[in-house]
Formats: C-alpha cells, sequence, structure tokens
C-alpha cells in the first residue's frame, strides 16, 4: 500500500 | 521553495486583491463572471480537503489555502451582494454571463475520476479541482469576447492568474531537476491553463491593442 500523497502546492 | 513558486503565489495572491480592491473602492461589478467565481470557490475547496485531515503541509501552506478559501467565497458574496446595490449591473452580467458550465464541469469531473494519483475521495477531488482550474477562467473569457470590451480590471486580473499558472511550469521544471519529484496532473493540466491565458492574450493583443493604436488621431 503505498504511503498517502502530499499535496504541498497551492 | 524556488523563487517561480514564490512568485507564482504572489501573483495569485495579487490577482484576488486586485479583484476585491477594485470592486471594493470603484463599487462595481462591471464585466465580471460569477460564474468563474463560484467556479473558482468549488476548485478551492475540492482541492484542499486535506486541511481537514490536520497534517499540515507548513504553517506558509495552510495560511494560503485558508486565504484561497475564504476570499473567493468573499468575491462570490460581493457579487451576490450587488444583486441589490447594483441591479442593473447585476442583470446586465447574468445576461453576458452564459457560457455553459455544466459541460466544463462533466468534462473535469470525467477527467477526474479517470486521470488521478490514487481511487479515493480526497485523491478524485484534488485531481477534479486541478481540471477544473484550468478552464474555470473560460466563463470569464467568454463575457470578455461577448461584451467585446474590457475594462482594465479585468484585464489586470486575469493577467496576474495568468502568470500565477505559467510561473509553476518553471517551478516544476526546478522540483524536477533538484528533488527529481514531478506531479504530471499538476503539469498537464498547468500546461492547459497556460495555453488557455495565453490565447486570451493573443486575442486581447490582436483586439484591443492593435486596434487602440489604430483608431490614434
Amino acid at each position: 500500500e503505498p504511503s498517502e500523497i502530499v499535496h504541498d502546492e497551492l | 521553495m524556488n523563487p517561480f513558486r514564490i512568485l507564482g503565489d504572489l501573483s495569485h495572491l495579487a490577482s484576488i486583491l486586485v479583484l476585491i480592491f477594485n470592486i471594493k473602492s470603484t463599487n462595481t461589478i462591471e464585466g465580471i463572471s460569477i460564474k468563474t467565481q463560484v467556479l473558482y470557490v468549488l476548485v478551492f475547496l475540492t482541492r484542499y480537503l486535506d486541511l481537514f485531515s490536520f497534517r499540515l503541509v507548513s504553517f506558509y501552506n495552510t495560511i494560503m489555502k485558508l486565504f484561497f478559501i475564504s476570499s473567493s467565497i468573499y468575491v462570490v458574496v460581493l457579487l451576490q451582494r450587488s444583486k441589490t446595490t447594483q441591479a442593473v449591473a447585476y442583470k446586465t452580467m447574468l445576461l453576458t454571463d452564459t457560457f455553459k458550465v455544466q459541460y466544463i464541469l462533466l468534462g473535469t469531473l470525467i477527467a477526474a475520476f479517470v486521470i488521478n494519483h490514487k481511487f479515493t475521495f480526497v485523491e478524485i477531488a484534488w485531481s477534479f479541482s486541478v481540471w477544473l482550474e484550468s478552464v474555470a477562467i473560460l466563463p470569464q473569457l467568454f463575457m470578455l469576447s461577448k461584451s467585446g470590451k474590457s475594462k482594465s480590471l479585468t484585464v489586470h486580473y486575469i493577467f496576474a492568474l495568468g502568470l500565477y499558472r505559467t510561473l509553476y511550469i518553471p517551478n516544476w521544471i526546478w522540483r524536477y531537476h533538484t528533488e527529481g519529484v514531478i506531479d504530471k496532473i499538476a503539469l498537464a493540466a498547468g500546461i492547459i491553463q497556460t495555453l488557455v491565458y495565453s490565447d486570451f492574450f493573443y486575442l486581447y493583443y490582436k483586439k484591443v491593442i492593435k486596434r487602440s493604436a489604430l483608431n490614434l488621431p
């Protein structure tokens, strides 16, 4: 299971 | 953060401030598409769902997200409020704001279901918001092309907004080289968005700038 995606842009 | 990203975010911020301060100071809503503004509320609400997870990226990131959500809602409130204070301008807006948004909503919803990072509610919502943002300006551009005249407010607003996603493209290239990561969905939608805006500026240049140059005595 891939880790949760982090969207670090706006 | 690299300079392109900072400048991109700042121009995004500037576009909204330009819009709000102009509506407030001139007390006019002429030339503004409420459909585009409602679409932006939808864009920010569906993109920043991670605010509820409380696993926040950074202070900067959270503050900006909260600003974009609240300011976009505030713009729609201002436009709605003009229904009573500027009845004629509001009616004119509705008459010229005739772009069929259901097509973009349907198209971007399908795109979100087909192209996303993970088939989860949050990721589909994120993808939907990115695709929707790339075309959310279309009702505004459509309205502008129908009226044939553009107020400097709307042009400044659209310019700052167009600059924002354009600057994100060198930011992504920068990040690809320094961090080795690239978000293909954001990149593809960002390119579409930039093309939509560059088409507007090409037409604007051809119609408005060249025409006014010709009309000089």
